[in-house]
């Protein structure tokens, strides 16, 4: 009933394609595979085998960056920036998290720091009021963002929040005007407080392909992010180029997103993810 | 880029002396993990890769004063052809209105993809560009606050949206916006959907039965141009489940390659129709296979 089969030229092919269209991409893809012909090639296999052995190489790959998101409400408030690009899943991770604090105890805020998006304020204040959560809202549509993520941690300092969580607009990482917008947002969060934001999270969106190396880079040269969360692997995506991200950046991936209500999100673990990239 | 890479291959082979057809499979492996970088999906690479072997035996290539440029020119010609640069297209580019009014269009696609502010853009040029009366009606009764900023871009484009009412199902909302379009004359319909997944049976269920129900003239499915290898899956369930007459591709004012394009296309038998370029409701551009054959091949 285990059928076995040698692990030949052809069957690493196979290996090969399974990881290019889970996204892992071709230099990744390859990498693992030519582990594998060192160690394993000519011996006699099954299909089993062959998975179980390749997921497990992928988890050692993952292991050192499937890390929690630490979280200190000492830094009263702990700042959490929120960045990623358009449709990623920001306003709902924020929702996510919010929840997942407010289980755990933790004061919240967010900030609804997208003063340009149609809506996207609405869209926070709604998330708040779902997990009891203050919304820090502009004046007015357009303005300045900066200036609000400012006003709100000021008030956070004094009104007991333990964790400020600043929703920022969706933006293309090649924008250098709007990438120069998010300094400028950390650089005014700086003035308030000179250790925040304690925690910088880019979204990635689990569908997306090897654009996520890209993105990965310039968020992170730009603004220093501090953890990954990757999102919407509820869906078909396997979201494979997160191994590519791990062994080119090594930059923590907290959370993975799994739906979209407020209790969809989950620690990322490496086992898990591998297994699942695997088939 | 793919024509330095393979003015590599072809350098070290020209060196050799004759090329054989192990030569020509050397550059054409060039060419396959060139697509993949560049995010096609692997079916449609290995497809595209054998009309382009083919194409290569055929032009007996290797007798050539720059085999790297030519092959690199086949594979564009292909991918524009693949596209829908081929002889059997008409040109038509953008969105078909050629049905009684009110023609419905139907907006669908994944979490995120980019609908409800493409559903604005293409409201503004038929109102703009094309002098048509457009109703925009928003059956996303799941995001917080989906509505309202359909609502919201309608008022920006200078067209009407269906006045919200709350509790009702997409399919409720989907028959009083044909019902105030039949009554109030408009010309054009768009029904902007909720993002959902491919693999939710009951939301694709749901879509399929807002089609049935809406007649529209064009499903257009909505998708991000930084979208992987997950664009087979995607653009096959949505074709099975629902049927699409078109794609748009969003945000192809980032840098990724845009492969998906090609993925989609060749998975669905859908012309590519626009480009989401932008933010702002102008940013909808006319999709030109060339341009995006060029920037997949990078
Ligand atoms: N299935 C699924 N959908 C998700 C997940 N996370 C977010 N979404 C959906 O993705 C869409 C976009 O989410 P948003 O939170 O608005 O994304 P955003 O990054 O804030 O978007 P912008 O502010 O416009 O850049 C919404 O329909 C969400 O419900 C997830 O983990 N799974
Ligand atoms: N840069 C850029 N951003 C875009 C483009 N099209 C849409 N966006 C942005 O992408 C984000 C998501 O757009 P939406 O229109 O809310 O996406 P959606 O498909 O309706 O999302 P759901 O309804 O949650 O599934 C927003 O921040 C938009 O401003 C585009 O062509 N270029
Ligand atoms: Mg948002
Ligand atoms: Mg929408």
């Amino acid at each position: 009933v285990f059928k076995k089969r040698r692990l030949d030229d052809a069957a690493l092919e196979e290996l090969e394609e399974t990881l290019i269209s889970a996204d892992l991409g071709v230099a990744a893809s390859q990498r693992i595979v030519e582990g594998f012909r060192r160690t394993r090639f000519g011996r006699e296999v099954t299909d089993e085998e062959v998975k179980a052995a390749l997921a497990e190489a992928l988890a050692e790959i993952l292991a050192p960056v499937a890390l929690p998101m630490p979280i200190d409400p000492g830094h009263a408030p702990h700042v959490v920036l929120v960045v990623g690009v358009n449709g990623t899943g920001k306003t709902t991770t924020i929702a996510k998290l919010g929840q997942q604090y407010r289980a755990e105890g933790l004061r919240c805020a967010f900030v609804a720091g997208d003063t340009f998006r149609a809506a996207a304020v609405e869209q926070l204040q709604i998330w708040g009021e779902r997990t009891g959560a203050r919304v820090h809202a502009p004046a007015k549509h357009g303005a300045d963002a900066a200036g609000l993520a400012f006003d709100a941690l000021t008030t956070a300092r004094t009104d007991g929040t333990q964790v400020l969580l600043v929703d920022t607009a969706g933006r293309l990482h090649n924008k250098s005007a709007l990438m120069e917008e998010l300094r400028k947002i950390v650089r005014v969060i700086r003035r308030v407080d000179p250790t925040a934001p304690h925690s910088v999270l880019l979204t990635l969106d689990a569908t997306t392909g090897q654009n996520a190396l890209q993105q990965v880079k310039v968020f992170k040269e730009m603004v220093d992010v501090s953890g990954l969360a990757v999102t919407k692997l509820d869906g078909s995506a396997k979201g494979g180029v997160v191994v590519a991200l791990a062994q080119e950046f090594g930059l923590p991936v907290h959370f993975v997103g799994v739906g979209e209500k407020a209790g969809d999100l989950r620690p990322f673990e490496a086992r898990d993810f591998a297994r699942g990239l695997v088939g | 880029a793919l024509s330095g890479k393979l003015t590599g291959v072809f350098d070290k082979l020209r060196r050799r002396g004759a090329l054989t057809d192990a030569d020509v499979a050397e550059a054409l492996r060039e060419v396959r993990v060139a697509l993949l970088e560049a995010d096609v999906a692997l079916p449609v690479v290995r497809d595209l890769v054998a009309k382009v072997r083919d194409a290569a035996i055929g032009q007996a290539i290797i007798r050539g004063v720059n085999p790297a440029q030519q092959v690199v020119k086949l594979v564009h010609d292909q991918l524009v052809a693949a596209l829908g640069g081929g002889l059997d297209d008409d040109g038509k580019r953008g969105i078909s209105l050629e049905a009684a009014a009110p023609v419905a269009i139907l907006m669908v696609g994944l979490q995120g993809s980019g609908k409800t502010t493409t559903s604005g853009k293409i409201a503004l040029r038929l109102r703009n560009r094309d002098k048509k009366k457009v109703l925009l009606a928003s059956l996303d009764v799941h995001r917080p606050a989906a509505q309202l900023q359909l609502e919201t871009l309608a008022q920006q484009a200078g067209v009407t949206s269906l006045p919200i009412i709350a509790g009702q199902s997409p399919l409720q909302i989907a028959q009083r916006a044909m019902d105030l379009a039949r009554r109030e004359l408009f010309d054009v319909v768009l029904l902007d959907t909720a993002g959902r997944l491919a693999i939710d049976d009951a939301l694709m269920a749901e879509v399929a039965a807002v089609k049935a129900a809406t007649n529209p003239h064009e499903t257009l499915l909505v998708v991000d141009a930084m979208t992987g290898q997950d664009a087979v899956q995607t653009a096959t369930a949505f074709q099975e489940k629902v049927g699409v007459t078109g794609i748009v591709m969003t945000r192809i004012d980032g840098d990724a390659r845009g492969g998906a394009a090609l993925s989609m296309r060749a998975v669905t038998g859908a012309p590519i129709k626009l480009l989401g370029a932008g933010e702002k409701l102008d940013a909808l551009e006319d999709f030109h296979p060339d341009r995006i054959a060029g920037r997949i091949l990078g």
